[in-house]
């Protein structure tokens, strides 16, 4: 994340929309403007208020072309909105041509555009970190929304975090309307998950629910698919763990481990053990940082671990836990590529190998991919989420 | 006499609106006489900030990237008079 370089001195802020978009209810952008404000006040303690009258802090305007601030917006695409950071008086202006949509994935969303915007009117630049909500570029709609940890640790660093916990309800905008959601109680496939079906890491815990985690968020994988009301913020739910973890597994003691660069996090169930994270050169001697997989193998109980073309065999019971012929070329791996997602061995025995939004079934007896119809790599999207 | 490249003022100027390049960069009554080598650095900080590879190029990606609805503000405010300042 990036930071202007002001702030507001006060948490208690007041807005005005003092030009309203053509084709939206009043009403309907009042909400909208109120979620996407929502989005900041559940992390922080600053606070929103409406007004229609007066002098306000943030004045919002729906505008075309030139509109007085010598910067005019050019019409349908390019530029949506624009906003003034603090120090210049945090109004934001939008595009008064584009098709602002409500959960919708026709036009441009207004919440997700407004959410940016109001990032910006709190004094966040934008941020190279392209899951981010302050990236500069429109992803299309996105029913679920989560606030990105990159997003959250810049706004905290400007006003700190919230000391009262948001209510659930809170954590995602309100379907306006009340539309069914993508990702949400209607339990239909993840939009997130099938528009880009790559994952960081997958896991199944001890409690024998296997789950998906990406960036900052995670899903609890089904039968059919993704369950119903995913994805949910890892920060929100799983105590301590960050965004961007590595890979997991869960050890024939219960406990799931998850790494990310040198650390990794123990955890029972949904709670992490004290003492964690902990490096990976002191809990894991012998594997590197910044692993790509790790995965219990039943065929021997041991635990392996994937970087690039090569794997580490560990071996907690044995000193050292890694032999010395280790690390071996992932090639041993008949079928497999190199520089994979994450592994898992899942409930029917399988192990399962995931990269770029695709999967391998590895067949543990005859020590190669399985040859089946259709072959391998399969796209995970359809298998895996129930695109 | 330099033959100008399809689309190369475009996107200069997306280059410079959004911090990239300097404002004079594309300022017709500037005269401003850019190299190569700074138009090269400028498209990959693009590309780096876009999370694309940083070939310095026009590619397809770029372009599309370039193309793709955002935010008016400036990425990098490194250069000039901003025109969120004005205010």
């Amino acid at each position: 994340y990036a930071l202007q370089g002001s702030r507001w001195r006060v948490r208690d802020l007041n807005y005005r929309i003092t030009k309203y978009p053509r084709g939206l209810t009043k009403a309907s952008v009042d909400r909208e403007i109120a979620a996407a404000f929502k989005v900041w006040s559940d992390v922080t303690e600053l606070s929103f208020t409406p007004v229609t009258s007066g002098k306000v802090h943030i004045e919002i305007r729906f505008e075309k072309g030139e509109h007085g601030d010598g910067d005019p917006f050019d019409g349908p695409g390019g530029t949506l909105a624009h906003a003034y950071f603090p120090i210049y008086g945090g109004d934001a202006h939008f595009d008064d041509t584009e098709a602002w949509t409500i959960d919708s994935y026709r036009g441009t969303n207004m919440f997700q555009v407004a959410a940016h915007e109001f990032g910006h009117s709190l004094g966040l630049s934008h941020s190279d970190v392209r899951s981010s909500l302050m990236a500069p570029f429109y992803r299309g709609y996105e029913p679920s929304f989560v606030l990105d940890q990159d997003d959250l640790n810049g706004i905290q660093a400007l006003y700190g975090k919230k000391t009262t916990k948001p209510t659930p309800a809170t954590l995602r905008p309100p379907t306006i309307g009340g539309g069914s959601t993508d990702d949400g109680e209607t339990g239909q496939p993840s939009s997130v998950l099938c528009g880009d079906p790559s994952i960081d890491a997958v896991v199944t815990m001890s409690d024998q629910n296997t789950y998906v985690f990406k960036g900052s968020r995670y899903w609890r994988l089904t039968e059919k698919g993704v369950d119903s009301g995913y994805p949910k913020s890892i920060s929100q739910d799983w105590d301590g763990l960050p965004s961007n973890i590595d890979a997991a597994f869960t050890w024939t003691n219960g406990k799931t481990y998850f790494f990310r660069g040198g650390e990794y996090w123990r955890f029972s169930d949904l709670k992490m053990d004290a003492d964690y994270p902990k490096q990976i050169s002191k809990g894991f001697s012998g594997i590197p940082d910044d692993i790509d997989a790790a995965f219990v193998w039943s065929g021997n109980g041991k635990i392996y671990f994937f970087k690039g073309s090569k794997y580490w065999r560990f071996d907690p019971t044995q000193r050292p836990p890694v032999k010395e012929s280790y690390p071996k070329p992932i090639s041993n791996w008949e079928g497999l590529p190199n520089s994979i997602d994450d592994a898992l061995q899942y409930s029917n025995g399988y192990t399962y190998f995931f990269k770029n939004g695709n999967y391998w079934r590895f067949n543990d007896r005859r020590f190669k991919v399985d040859s089946a119809d259709p072959a391998f790599p399969r796209p995970a999207g359809y298998w895996w989420f129930g695109c | 006499t330099p033959v100008p490249i399809a689309g190369t003022t475009t996107a200069m100027m997306y280059l410079a609106r959004f911090g990239y390049l300097a404002p004079t960069a594309t300022n017709p009554q500037s005269g401003a006489l850019l190299s190569e080598e700074t138009v090269t650095d400028a498209v990959k900080e693009f590309q780096a900030f876009a999370g694309l590879n940083q070939t310095g190029e026009m590619d397809e990606e770029t372009v599309k990237m370039m193309n793709t609805p955002r935010c008016g503000v400036k990425d990098k405010v490194g250069y000039g008079s901003d025109a969120r300042k004005k205010r």
